[in-house]
């Protein structure tokens, strides 16, 4: 998985 | 991060100070609408589900609490407090707003990145925020003297979405995995929704004269 998957916005 | 990210969440903090300032210091929530203010609660509080969970930063916690408190803070003020209350628009602030939360729940139990209940309740929060502002700016139509503060929440509420777009474009060229269509694609007709509401606050603010949107 890439790691954008993790949602870093708010 | 990046300095539009940045940028970005400042407006949008800004946004929450400037409403927070003429609730709690003038009292009064005029020309403010309670739907959209629900809706926003609403939008946080499915968003930020992973808030104990998901460890990202610091910044992205605290970022989270402040919206998350301000957000339910300013319903409160706005539903409880014996002052505020009072000075709230209630005949104008019309907008079935509890019909636009059916429709992004179906959208997002369709369109989402994974189907998992976190997923599902990150892409609705995404949906509904993109439609949230559609009672304020309804309200905003009907409200015959809108107030600076007033005025410049919702400008810098608009701003926060454009910074975010310039974001995502700058991302794209910079991670080359980072692509969330979603949100992309809804954050794209958020801010289209304020188009009207720019021209009119810049003319406004370009001609020094009181902000008025036509009925």
């Amino acid at each position: 998985e890439p790691s954008s998957y993790d949602k870093d916005e708010l | 991060m990046n300095a539009f990210r940045l940028a970005g969440d400042m407006t949008h903090l800004l946004s929450v100070v400037v409403l927070l300032l003429k609730i709690h210091t003038i009292k009064s929530c005029a020309g403010i609408s309670l739907k959209t203010q629900e809706l926003y609660a609403l939008v946080f509080a499915a968003r930020y589900l992973d808030l104990f969970i998901h460890f990202i930063s610091l910044y992205n916690t605290v970022m989270k609490l402040v919206f998350l408190a301000s957000s339910f803070s300013i319903v409160w003020y706005m539903r409880r407090h014996k002052i505020v209350r009072r000075t709230y628009d209630k005949d104008h602030d019309t907008f079935r707003h509890h019909f636009l939360v059916l429709p992004c729940l179906a959208l997002a139990l369709l369109i989402n990145e994974r189907f998992t209940f976190r997923e599902v309740m990150w892409a609705f929060s995404i949906y509904l925020e993109a439609v949230a502002i559609l009672p304020q700016l309804v309200l905003l139509q009907r409200t015959r003297n809108i107030d600076n503060l007033t005025g410049q929440y919702v400008f810098f509420l608009g701003a926060y979405r454009v910074l975010y777009i310039l974001n995502w474009i700058y991302r794209y060229f910079t991670e080359p995995h980072f692509v969330h269509w979603i949100s992309w694609v809804a954050g794209i007709v958020q801010t289209l929704l304020y188009a009207d509401f720019f021209y009119y606050y810049i003319m406004s603010w370009k001609n020094n004269v009181k902000l008025e949107l036509p009925a």
